[in-house]
């Protein structure tokens, strides 16, 4: 461990918090993709099976844990408890589009062609691009609530973070992952585009407006 | 080493 990757781990970790914390609050979902959500669903768990196989550690399994309840939880409010307040004419991304390519993507580059090693390979592909539904939905309402830049900045940060935790672990470790530091280095370019605004606008008070 | 048999990532 090293304080690129706990620090990572902290920003995936409120960006569940605030997530939650705005679903609960205003008891509304409003802005939210809930197919994203359910892309982050798919991700943890294809990724976390190993908790049933594999002990790395308490921090591990507890994170893995929490961010396996939070990625359900948020789909049973956005589906079930707020489903009235969820913007399904907004929410249209072709998942299928995400999903199916990861999958073929996992067949034939991958570490090992085991079950468990394939599926982590398809959580890894398919998290690069779980966030499109959700900027594709900010790009066409043309606005996102503070609270859900917020949510999207600590988003983005965490495998951002992973980054640094790679040059790191490779610098002092020899270790790297080539198929996580690809996918990661996607996952945060999607991003930029949206930094850019949250810095120039957000943290000046503006309204986050994505040019449509 | 390349890659981990052990994806002690989260």
């Amino acid at each position: 461990m090293n304080v690129f990757r706990l620090l990572g781990d902290l920003s995936h970790l409120i960006a569940v918090i605030i997530l939650l914390q705005k679903i609960w609050h205003t008891r509304s979902c409003a802005g939210i993709s809930g197919k994203s959500q359910v892309l982050f669903a798919l991700v943890y768990t294809a990724r976390y099976l190993d908790l049933v196989s594999t002990y790395v550690s308490l921090y591990n399994t507890f994170m893995k844990v929490i961010f396996l309840i939070s990625s359900y939880a948020t789909i049973y409010f956005i589906y079930m408890k707020f489903r009235a307040t969820y913007d399904r004419n907004h929410d249209t991304f072709r998942i299928e589009f995400l999903i199916l390519p990861s999958v073929l993507l996992a067949l034939l580059i991958n570490h090992q062609f085991s079950f468990l090693e394939v599926l982590w390979t398809f959580s890894i592909y398919l998290e690069s691009v779980a966030i499109l539904p959700q900027l594709f939905m900010v790009s066409k309402t043309g606005e996102a609530e503070s609270i859900t830049s917020h949510y999207l900045f600590a988003l983005g940060s965490y495998r951002g973070l992973y980054i640094f935790n790679w040059i790191y672990r490779y610098w002092s470790e020899q270790h790297y992952d080539i198929i996580a530091i690809v996918a990661g280095v996607v996952q945060t370019v999607l991003y930029c585009d949206f930094f850019y605004l949250y810095v120039t606008k957000v943290l000046k008070g503006k309204k986050l407006q994505l040019p449509a | 080493d390349q890659n981990n048999d052990l994806h002690d990532e989260l």
